[in-house]
């Protein structure tokens, strides 16, 4: 039959952050995504449209490091980036340093399917996500208060040279 | 950063892994998620691979190519080759971190060499699995 496996990240945050409703809504986000997955699956669809549906529901996820839970670079902007693959001819697709797309996948996933590349990056690659119609947000669309927060303490963590032990920051 | 790999009802598979990065990462910086054969990889005679964590080790060692190697040339099944690039090579030189994995018969492995990782599996049976640090997967129906 079927597999498919998600994950929302490695380095989670730290047990005495967790509370019980933090940790639910974490599954439930999860949950979301398998289903997204599993509905392309039991319907007799492809591993490939499977993994975009999935990985759509996690980017749209502000709990998740992805399009709208993306991390701050130390100059307090974002940058994203993502990558495809299909097992059935290694076709692969790849974007990275930009922002804009709402999901970041859909721009990787149209390198794969219409360009001669694999990897695009910067400027060309907005132009080429833009000339190819995928759809964008503006930069308020991925501000949550959460990855906002991490930057400040990341920051005054490094002025004051104390050291970060918190996983879930190094990891997103 | 988020991913997902699956193997669907013909066989085939597809990997794919979306913005990774640590908070503050220096401009420009780009991690192991769309690297091809690091952080992202899928080839229908092994695996299809989705990785998660220290994006320079993830690229350096090629951890997505190096588990479909073990399988391809080494005859390791799926659990052996993912343990052994995460917690045997990974773990040992700071790559901390995890990998979702799929094979060709449809075995998955959720493996990771840190505190945790927000992970999640569904099959044929229609049950949705989570689980977020090293305890059992949660089934939801």
């Amino acid at each position: 039959d079927f597999t498919l496996a998600v994950h929302g990240g490695a380095g989670t945050i730290l047990r005495t952050k967790m509370t019980p409703e933090r940790e639910a809504a974490y599954h439930a986000g999860l949950r979301r995504a398998l289903e997204a997955g599993r509905v392309v699956l039991a319907d007799g669809g492809t591993a490939i449209d499977a993994v975009t549906a999935a990985v759509m529901t996690l980017e749209d996820e502000p709990l998740f490091n992805a399009g709208r839970g993306a991390v701050y670079t130390s100059a307090g902007l974002q940058e994203m980036d993502a990558a495809i693959m299909d097992g059935r001819d290694r076709a692969a697709g790849a974007i990275a340093g930009i922002c804009g797309p709402r999901n970041p996948i859909l721009a990787a996933r149209a390198v794969m399917e219409k360009s001669d590349h694999v990897f695009l990056i910067g400027d060309n690659a907005l132009n080429f996500c833009r000339q190819n119609g995928i759809a964008f947000e503006d930069a308020s669309y991925f501000f949550t208060d959460q990855r906002w927060d991490a930057l400040q303490e990341t920051l005054a963590m490094r002025r004051s040279g104390g050291e970060d032990h918190d996983e879930s920051r190094k990891h997103g | 950063t988020v991913g997902a790999v699956a193997r669907d009802r013909n066989g085939h598979l597809a990997a794919a892994t979306s913005t990774g990065g640590m908070t503050a990462k220096a401009p420009g910086r780009v991690g192991d998620s769309p690297v091809i054969g690091a952080g992202t990889w899928a080839d229908d005679e092994t695996c299809a691979v989705s990785g998660t964590g220290h994006g320079e080790i993830f690229i350096r060692y090629a951890a997505g190519h190096e588990i479909a190697s073990r399988l391809r040339y080494a005859g390791q099944n799926l659990q052996q080759a993912v343990h052994g690039v995460v917690v045997d090579v990974l773990a040992p030189v700071g790559g901390s971190g995890g990998v979702i994995a799929v094979d060709r018969s449809g075995a998955f492995s959720l493996t990771f060499n840190c505190s945790g990782m927000y992970r999640g599996v569904v099959t044929g049976d229609g049950v949705l699995r989570t689980a977020i640090y090293d305890e059992p997967l949660v089934d939801f129906r």
